[in-house]
């Protein structure tokens, strides 16, 4: 089970956005996916049109509770082959109650293996933070990648990001994960900003960056107040096809790497 | 010298460009204006045209070493009447520093005081986070304004946002701020979504919220890349005509207040 961590500490920048519509996106191409929410905000969880607030159990139990199996925790969603493991605000005491606990950057990653024969690959949507949760992920993780918004401030920052795995990945065995690509997101065609921003992060990161960039477009704002991925709630849009287009690539990655 | 914090840990709601460009308008119409910058990431900095990298003195060292007085890490900017505390990335160590430090939430307000008869008005400019910063610079404020971007997510965090303030209103002593307003920005005038919540806003949180809201507008966007507040860069703009009425219902604000 390849297992793609979304994340980038920088608020809005698409993850959950990629998160939703990328794991849509390879369901429907006939693979089976599991979308694990890693955020307190439950992004992810609303954009499927769960309530967080209602969830009887959520990844919260599964990650401070090893007695809870994670196939407990997971939920359906309208999307075939695509589950989901729920998140809410609890999620956000998990640090705290975590802080003493041995292997606490392993937890997440044991969860996943109890269910890895389930699902070809699992996408993991965190939040906008370099903490504990965002360690889980990529420990637990073959892959990451890195949405980055298109707008004067892009640049920097995201070095910093790319160090920082760096050194997880020097400081927690085993930590396999590997940059796949970054995704430039919000991007607006008509404007020179957009466009010298995107150069300047071609002239810089090469092929890290994805061929596929994901314009600004109102359905997928949208999507999320329907509860729907963009597959389903605009399936003729750019959205969507950019993330279907999106999908492909990754698996390409996936395969040459 | 009104001292307002332009806070909410949520990333890219609109914090910097509100930060930069209501000084700039503050300071146009005639009042003496302080920008400090408040995030490692020197965005304000950046909004000016300084490289956070050259500075010799920054915020970090006002707040980590009582010796350096304010006035020394105080530079200039190309606006008369606006003066910046830039700010870099050392400013990401000082929470660490100040770990042990007695009164460390009061180091900011310690140094606002040696220049608070240089200025009428204070903006603080705050990164995404709710840590030992922001807690400084609502420690140090008379007011605090929350700018809220437009988006199907905008409500859910808000009012965590609104009531760690409250919070932390109790636990310290003394900190007078007060919710000056809900600045709701990234409003986007031809989508169903954002008139949405727009409504949503304003049914919720009433006169909280601002009058003036903030469209999404490209030159907003490209306004830091030159280095230039929005009234430098495009005066007969839609973004500087919003953000000179900000500036104004925000005086009406603090007079009423
Ligand atoms: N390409 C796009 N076009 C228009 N709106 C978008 C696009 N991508 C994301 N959005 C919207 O922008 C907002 C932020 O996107 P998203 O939630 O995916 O970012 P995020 O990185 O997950 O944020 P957070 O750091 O809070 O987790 C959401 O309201 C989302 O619907
Ligand atoms: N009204 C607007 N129209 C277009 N672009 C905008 C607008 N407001 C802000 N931007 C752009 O959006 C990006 C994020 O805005 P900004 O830096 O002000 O947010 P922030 O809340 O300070 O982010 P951070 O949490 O990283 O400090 C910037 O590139 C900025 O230039
Ligand atoms: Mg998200
Ligand atoms: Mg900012």
């Amino acid at each position: 089970m390849r297992t793609i961590t979304i994340g980038n500490q920088k608020g809005g920048c698409g993850k959950t956005t990629t998160a939703i519509n990328m794991s849509a996106s390879l369901a429907t191409l006939g693979y089976r996916v599991l979308l694990v929410d890693l955020d307190p905000q439950g992004h992810a969880t609303l954009g499927f049109g769960y309530q967080p607030n209602d969830l009887k159990r959520s990844v919260y139990d599964a990650l401070t509770n090893p007695r809870i199996p994670l196939s407990s925790v997971v939920i359906e969603t309208s999307t075939d082959r695509l589950d989901l493991v729920p998140s809410n605000i609890l999620l956000g005491g998990a640090e705290l109650e975590l802080h003493d606990v041995l292997g606490k950057e392993l937890v997440l990653g044991e969860q996943l293996r109890t269910v890895e024969n389930n699902y070809d690959l699992c996408i993991i949507d965190c939040g906008p933070s370099l903490g504990l949760l965002m360690l889980n992920s990529l420990v637990a993780s073959t892959d990451v990648i890195v949405p980055v918004q298109v707008h004067f401030y892009a640049l920097e920052g995201l070095k910093r990001l790319l160090e920082t795995i760096r050194i997880l990945k020097e400081r927690f065995h085993p930590c396999w994960v590997e940059a796949l690509g970054l995704l430039l997101t919000f991007v607006d065609g008509r404007t020179t900003l957009s466009k010298q921003v995107q150069r300047g992060m071609r002239d810089f990161f090469g092929d890290l960056v994805f061929d596929t960039v994901i314009h600004r477009t109102v359905t997928l704002a949208e999507a999320p107040s329907a509860g729907e991925s963009i597959l389903k709630y605009a399936p003729d849009s750019r959205g969507a096809a950019e993330y279907n287009t999106l999908a492909q690539e990754t698996l390409e990655r996936l395969r040459r790497s």
